[in-house]
């Protein structure tokens, strides 16, 4: 393993967005995730469309809330195809699905994984050099007061509420950290990004980690 | 509780957005205070959220559910090596 690696490096990853007052973290990390797994096989790199998950992926409820596991046990099921973001944008509410006809251009996925690293954060770190940028889930209850820094204190890996994408880890230095992309804006955090202690599942954001094949 | 009359009242009175930005400023120093000359550790202060209560940022920012996920181990290459 390198001591330090973030996608971001290579190009791969697409600006942080804001979910304003939706709770739609989990169709963001989704989809960032197929974002970034298309760009590293070579496609252009470009935002994909949220608000198709957040109205059509079955089994979760929009804005209300949903599961990055059901997210993406539903693309793979139905093989819908994620259009672009300014075909179907983001509006921060919950509202009809959209269907596109099959000869309409779009990103599906081949398949995904959904395991628990705790314990075992090296492996998940050659997961992420493996297969892209990793969708997380974590408790975030503390990062609402989050400005920068290595989050290693006040994180329990107790209730997981709020869906990330891991773009990255540094162990360069004493403390190493996994590089977090949030939905909560640039302003937020480091650039709209959290540090967050590697080793020893802080915020629990080993327990909840899926990777998408494209 | 105050969550749910968030998430029904819509706009906020200028009275719970001090309460709760005051309340904030008390949480913030009592997080920064625990581990101060560690190096390198989270800070926390103002931001887009100092206005809301912890339940109220909650309610409408951590929506995300979890089921249990199967724990790593080996099958992950042998899952690639099937791959198309």
């Amino acid at each position: 393993l390198p001591l330090r690696f973030d996608w971001r490096d290579k190009h791969v990853v697409t600006q942080v967005r804001n979910q304003q007052m939706c709770g739609g973290c989990w169709a963001f990390s989704v989809v960032g995730a197929v974002e970034s797994a298309y760009a590293i096989k070579g496609k252009p790199l470009e935002d994909l469309s949220v608000q198709q998950v957040i109205d059509c992926s079955y089994n979760n409820y929009g804005c209300n809330g949903g599961s990055t596991l059901n997210a993406l046990n539903w693309l793979n099921k139905t093989q819908v195809k994620l259009v672009r973001d300014s075909e179907y944008p983001f509006k921060a509410q919950n509202g009809l699905c959209l269907y596109f006809a099959d000869t309409h251009s779009g990103f599906s996925i081949k398949g995904y994984s959904a395991h628990d690293f705790s314990d075992q954060e090296d492996e998940m770190a050659k997961a992420l050099l493996t297969f892209g940028p990793l969708v997380g889930i974590v408790d975030a209850v503390s990062w609402q007061d989050y400005l920068g820094g290595i989050i290693q204190h006040h994180c329990s890996s107790g209730e997981a509420n709020h869906a990330i994408i891991i773009t990255g880890f540094d162990k360069t230095g004493s403390t190493p950290y996994w590089i977090v992309r949030n939905s909560w804006g640039s302003s937020w955090g480091v650039d709209g990004y959290a540090h967050v202690k590697m080793g020893d599942n802080t915020c629990g954001i080993a327990d909840f980690v899926s990777a998408v094949f494209v | 509780g105050r969550s749910a009359a968030f998430a029904r009242t819509g706009p906020r009175s200028r009275e719970q957005q001090a309460a709760a930005f005051r309340e904030s400023l008390n949480r913030h120093r009592y997080l920064n205070s625990l581990f101060p000359s560690e190096n390198s550790t989270a800070v926390y202060g103002i931001n887009q959220f100092s206005y809301l209560f912890p339940e109220e940022f909650k309610a409408v920012y951590l929506k995300s559910e979890t089921s249990r996920f199967p724990k790593y181990s080996a099958d992950l290459q042998t899952f690639i090596s099937k791959l198309p």
